[in-house]
């Protein structure tokens, strides 16, 4: 009745995307939020939205 | 919410197998306290991001059922969108009858390309089960797998240990961690809730003065809070922002680090050295350094969550109790 699950440790999915070039673009595709504040602060209010997608 | 928890799984680092069906398709699974769903993906998802050896083929499974109900999960820029089934689920030569689970049919994006697990098994409370039906852990439950209602995780902070990380179910091995275990009431019945009673940095404790909660996520590998919190700490430790919103130390400056951060849970302190909060990875011939904390808001309804994930339970031994609705921890 106890049950032992072995566990793999490997790398993450950010640290691969990383090695590979490939994060921002992830984070781009999944976190627009995250870059929009970015854009947020870069362009000041009045100027024309830049929302991704 | 379904999108911080998709988002979260690149963070994700321990993996284990299950089976599905009749005969075994073999899938390796997150086992995650941070969600309730299981799923892997269909053989009849057709996107770029499904172009994964490990699919479910339904039609190969003679104990499948199938449900109909179709599901749907926003995220970022696109929408995750499956067919719920039924079927037979084996997890370390256990099987569990009747298992509700989702077939991801469109996935878009690509990133689970890079994933080296096909799924995610989610045991937290059925509160956060986006399906209808018992989550693994209550099927184990109410089909008397188990001898009692728990189950812990041991994770090792080493690449290639021995082992690398294991779930028990149904208890906990004593040669996993030193006594006495520090047991903490669930706060609220999804994740796995509890109260931090403070977080101290530098001797100073400026973070959860009057308490906060947090979850204990074994599906993230960091210490998450809100974002003001990270912000003074990652400041506190002198760590600097990247683009990707991840904070960077120098790693020579690794042995001159004398911080020591505490959360006190339950009365008890928990230590963690820089050594522990500072994770490595190399990049090329480049050894970078990054702070084990992020910062993620996360809002309930008792206030703004704290996550503590594997940056925490690599050095803590975690135990979940369904019976008494505690988790506990131990030095692992």
């Amino acid at each position: 009745a106890l049950i032992r699950v072995p566990l793999r440790k490997v790398p993450t999915i950010r640290s691969q995307l990383r090695s590979e070039g490939l994060l921002q673009d992830f984070l781009v595709e999944n976190r627009p939020d995250m870059f929009s504040r970015r854009y947020a602060q870069c362009f000041p209010a009045g100027t024309p939205s830049l929302r991704l997608g | 919410r379904s999108s911080e928890k998709i988002y979260n799984f690149m963070d994700a680092q321990y993996y284990g197998d299950i089976a599905l069906g009749t005969p075994e398709q073999n899938f390796s699974v997150v086992f995650d306290t941070g969600s309730s769903d299981l799923w892997v993906p269909s053989a009849y998802c057709v996107t770029e991001a499904c172009a994964l050896p490990k699919r479910f083929k339904a039609f190969k499974s003679t104990s499948f059922l199938h449900d109909g109900r179709q599901f749907g999960i926003n995220y970022g820029s696109g929408h995750l969108l499956g067919v719920m089934g039924r079927d037979y689920l084996m997890v370390a030569g256990m099987m569990v009858k009747r298992q509700e689970f989702r077939e991801s049919v469109y996935e878009p994006g690509t990133a689970f390309l890079k994933a080296r697990f096909d799924g995610v098994l989610g045991l937290g409370y059925p509160a956060l089960a986006e399906i209808l039906g018992n989550p693994v852990f209550d099927n184990m439950l109410a089909q008397n797998l188990l001898d009692k209602p728990i189950f812990s995780f041991y994770l090792s902070r080493k690449l290639n240990g021995s082992p690398e990380g294991e779930l028990l179910l149904g208890g906990t091995d004593e040669r996993l961690y030193d006594l006495p275990i520090n047991w903490l009431p669930v706060t609220a019945k999804a994740y796995w809730q509890i109260k931090i009673d403070s977080v101290v940095v530098q001797g100073v404790n400026p973070f959860c003065p009057h308490g906060c909660q947090a979850i204990v996520d074994t599906g993230t590998s960091l210490i998450t809070g809100p974002t003001d919190d990270i912000l003074d700490i990652q400041q506190l430790i002198g760590a600097t922002p990247t683009n990707f919103g991840e904070f960077i130390v120098d790693c020579a400056r690794l042995s001159n680090f004398p911080q020591h951060q505490h959360f006190v849970l339950g009365g008890k302190e928990y230590t963690l050295t820089s050594d522990q909060y500072i994770r490595k990875e190399m990049l090329g011939d480049r050894k970078l350094c990054f702070s084990g904390f992020q910062a993620v808001d996360m809002i309930s309804s008792e206030g703004p969550l704290w996550i503590l994930g594997d940056v925490f339970l690599t050095q803590y031994y975690s135990i979940f109790d369904r019976g008494q609705d505690r988790v506990g921890f131990a030095i692992a």
